[in-house]
């Protein structure tokens, strides 16, 4: 079972993280007409063994997590995201062409283990 | 080397996304409602978290994953006699169609013609638009031979915006870049030309001059990222 966690180190742990995407930051401002920027977000934070099992993790997540328990040298349990959402880009093409596309796994939802 | 290495990535990343190089837009190109509506439809459906088929148009009524709109890069034909002739306007349009890459099929072609918005009010003398398909090569800005265009569509008192769904042409000029000659247009004034109404067409043909706009808009659908539908059993 989970062992809770103290205040201190909760914000260690693997948890989403706000993160705007802005357009002009990458000179893409020039070419994409909207949105002129998204919240993408990322992942972040540790992943200890004892909070594996309330993590949204995986169960291979658990098992790397418990190798690492006893086997040091094997490397922790990753924060990664695990579940993302698409989002609509509207630009202009060196064609001069308005192009509507829809783009896969460009937002962060949810994180784990 | 840190600057060579973000613009590979770059690079990377923009051919992932469908692209060969950042694009450097020459001039500014409206928006169509249509695009801007679908566009706000599916942010708004990301903020309420609704599901979304990011391989279906709902609005055009068609599967799709990708919309183009494809400027016209066409130009105006003029006649030495149009004053005395029964044409009205004269354009060739064109559509630079190569941007469609091999994995995707195309679902939707529909030219759009933007008369203006004096079309709505006041037509003066009676119009009639005639679409061809330009089946051989002109010779610089030539005016088509008859013989050499394929009627497409025809329409008696045109207004506003049309839409001529041009799915087959589309494909044919996809499959054969050589047989995308273009289209052209023509509107042409219906019964005799007297003198009383003679002004009055000029200024009617200059005004469709000025505010004629053509597009074709097209939706694709790419394979990889899309699967075909599946047939309904019986």
């Amino acid at each position: 079972s989970a062992i809770p966690a103290n205040k201190a180190s909760c914000k260690n742990l693997c948890h989403r993280h706000q993160l705007f995407i802005n357009f002009r930051d990458l000179g893409w401002q020039k070419w994409i007409i909207a949105p002129k920027g998204f919240m993408a977000n990322y992942c972040h934070g540790e992943c200890p063994f004892s909070l594996t099992t309330s993590l949204n993790s995986s169960n291979y997540a658990f098992m790397q997590a418990l190798m690492h328990a006893v086997d040091p040298e094997t490397p922790q349990a990753v924060c990664i995201p695990t579940k993302l959402s698409p989002i609509s880009m509207l630009y202009q093409d060196n064609d001069d062409n308005v192009i509507l596309r829809h783009y896969e796994d460009m937002v962060v939802d949810e994180c784990g283990c | 080397a840190l600057s060579q290495t973000l613009q590979f990535q770059e690079y990377v990343f923009l051919q992932f996304l469908g692209l060969d190089k950042v694009p450097s837009p020459q001039k500014f190109q409206p928006v169509p409602y249509i695009l801007k509506k679908i566009f706000q439809d599916r942010e708004a459906a990301a903020i309420t978290g609704g599901s979304q088929d990011l391989c279906s148009v709902k609005d055009l009524g068609v599967r799709g994953n990708v919309l183009r709109l494809l400027p016209d890069q066409g130009f105006y034909l003029y006649s030495k006699n149009l004053s005395q002739a029964s044409s009205c306007l004269q354009k060739l349009l064109y559509f630079n169609l190569p941007a469609i890459k091999d994995k995707e099929q195309l679902t939707m072609a529909q030219l759009g013609l933007d008369l203006g918005p004096n079309t709505y009010y006041n037509l003066g003398p009676e119009l009639e638009l005639a679409l061809f398909l330009v089946q051989e090569p002109r010779v610089g800005h030539s005016i088509p031979k008859p013989g050499k265009l394929f009627v497409l569509k025809s329409v008696p008192w045109p207004q506003g915006v049309l839409h001529f769904n041009l799915l087959d042409v589309a494909k044919d000029w996809n499959n054969n870049p050589q047989k995308n000659l273009g289209l052209f247009l023509e509107i042409l004034v219906k019964g005799d030309r007297d003198s009383g109404v003679n002004f009055q067409l000029e200024d009617t043909c200059a005004r469709l001059r000025h505010s004629l706009h053509a597009s074709l808009l097209v939706v694709t659908l790419n394979s990889e990222q899309c699967h075909p539908s599946s047939r309904k059993r019986r």
